[in-house]
């Protein structure tokens, strides 16, 4: 464990509890996407399957076991307890144009043809571009409320430090993983234009509100 | 250790 593998993880733990707080607080899940939620609980329970399998250390069974219990609260929040603010409408992604290419990829390009390492490999994939569904929700609506922004910038700053977690890695232990490293550094580079966004107008104090 | 890496990561 170094120092960015540790921010990005709290990072990633701070976006979640942001999320389903903003949910819970305000009632509403207005301006979330559903179908990115979906996706994100996917990847949490195909590459957290290692549970059944697999003991590293307390630190990675909570985190695993919160991180997919929070993803399914969320959609419970979405789809059930505050179905009548979800913005259905808007949130028209189609999520199979996602999955579909992920397992196609993970089939072919894997560390190893077994079940559990083909899912793994699946959520790295669709974790890259589950976020896809949210950015283009923001797009068809113009504008994010300022704690959907700061939801956004924690997970979108999760997986760069994990970057940074990688770099550091391949120094200090010679230890690299390029499918992890290359959807790492397409699901950071999705961000960048949020980022921009973020930085120039949220941090200011204006909303964020997409040029017409 | 190389699989091990992988589960140990988030």
């Amino acid at each position: 464990m170094n120092i960015f593998r540790l921010l990005g993880d709290l990072s990633h733990l701070l976006a979640i509890i942001v999320l389903l707080l903003k949910i819970w607080t305000t009632r509403s899940c207005a301006g979330i996407s559903g179908k990115s939620q979906i996706l994100f609980a996917i990847v949490y329970i195909a590459r957290y399957l290692d549970l059944l399998n697999t003991y590293i250390s307390a630190y990675n069974t909570i985190m695993k076991f919160v991180f997919i219990s929070a993803s399914l609260a969320t959609i419970f929040f979405m789809y059930v307890k505050f179905k009548a603010t979800y913005d259905h409408n808007h949130d028209s992604f189609r999520i199979e144009f996602l999955i579909a290419p992920a397992l196609v990829l993970a089939l072919l390009i894997n560390h190893e043809f077994s079940p559990l390492e083909i899912l793994w490999t699946f959520s790295i994939y669709l974790e890259s571009v589950a976020i896809l569904p949210q950015l283009f929700l923001v797009s068809k609506t113009g504008e994010a409320e300022s704690i959907t922004s700061h939801y956004l910038f924690a997970l979108g700053s999760y997986r760069g430090l994990y970057l940074l977690n990688w770099v550091y890695r391949y120094y200090a232990e010679d230890h690299y993983d390029l499918i992890a490293i290359v959807a790492g550094v397409v699901q950071t580079v999705l961000y960048c234009d949020f980022f921009y966004l973020y930085i120039t107008k949220v941090l200011k104090g204006k909303k964020l509100q997409l040029p017409a | 250790a190389e699989a091990n890496n992988r589960h140990d990561e988030l």
